[in-house]
């Protein structure tokens, strides 16, 4: 399934 | 966070690094595309707007500002500053190739159809095509400085990092962002051609001419 991803990186 | 993600923020830093400090000492943007820095500076711009809404951690806050600032400080010096030496003439990509698909794909393949998360995912397709305006520079001049193809080694580098972190973080923590890892093949892909020509030519101490 599709979430929004973790944005932990640059 | 891993070794190779380290490794490859901090190799693309070197890489900011080494072209800000080739343009300041030679007082020359000779060789280095414009647009490929405007492209950039458009990726970090759509993608770091989360630093005004989402803490992650002191370390993802200062890169952030510091490759913000790194981003604009390099076009200021190339279309302000040293414009002069700036070659437009053969800085010609036509960037609307690059754009209009970039910004299309944006808003059909995203995971939620939000002006944050578009603009996120249009960072992510852009910045891996952002430097074929700088490539085909150099196929059209036949040639680059050994500074810029360090440069360009160095963006290759952490590219290539992120794709090892990206596969250690899938085995250690089950992770994967499918949007950021394809386009990070995708991005990989277009510096082979380059890595090849920089290990068999400047890393012999010959310049990097093409045929």
């Amino acid at each position: 399934k599709r979430k929004v991803s973790v944005k932990d990186e640059l | 966070m891993n070794v190779f993600r380290i490794l490859g923020d901090v190799s693309h830093l070197l890489a900011m690094v080494i072209l800000l400090v080739k343009i300041w000492r030679s007082k020359s943007c000779a060789g280095i595309s414009g647009k490929s820095q405007i492209l950039f500076a458009l990726v970090f711009t759509s993608r770091y707007l989360d630093l005004l809404t989402n803490f992650i951690s002191i370390y993802n806050t200062v890169m952030k500002v510091v490759f913000l600032l790194c981003a604009y400080v390099t076009v200021y010096l190339i279309y302000g500053k040293f414009r002069k030496t700036f070659d437009s003439e053969n800085d010609s990509f036509r960037l609307e190739f690059l754009l209009v698909p970039v910004i299309g794909l944006s808003f059909l393949e995203n995971y939620s159809f939000t002006p944050t998360e578009i603009l996120w995912t249009f960072s992510i397709y852009l910045e891996s095509v952002a430097i074929l305006p700088q490539l085909f520079m150099i196929s059209k001049t036949g040639e680059a400085e050994t500074i810029t193809t360090h440069y360009l080694f160095f963006l290759g580098l952490y590219r290539a990092l992120y794709l090892a972190n990206w596969i250690w973080r899938y085995h250690t923590e089950n992770f994967y962002d499918q949007i950021a890892v394809v386009s990070g093949v995708v991005q990989t892909i277009f510096y082979c051609d380059f890595f090849y020509l920089y290990i068999t030519k400047v890393l012999k101490g010959k310049k990097l001419s093409l045929p």
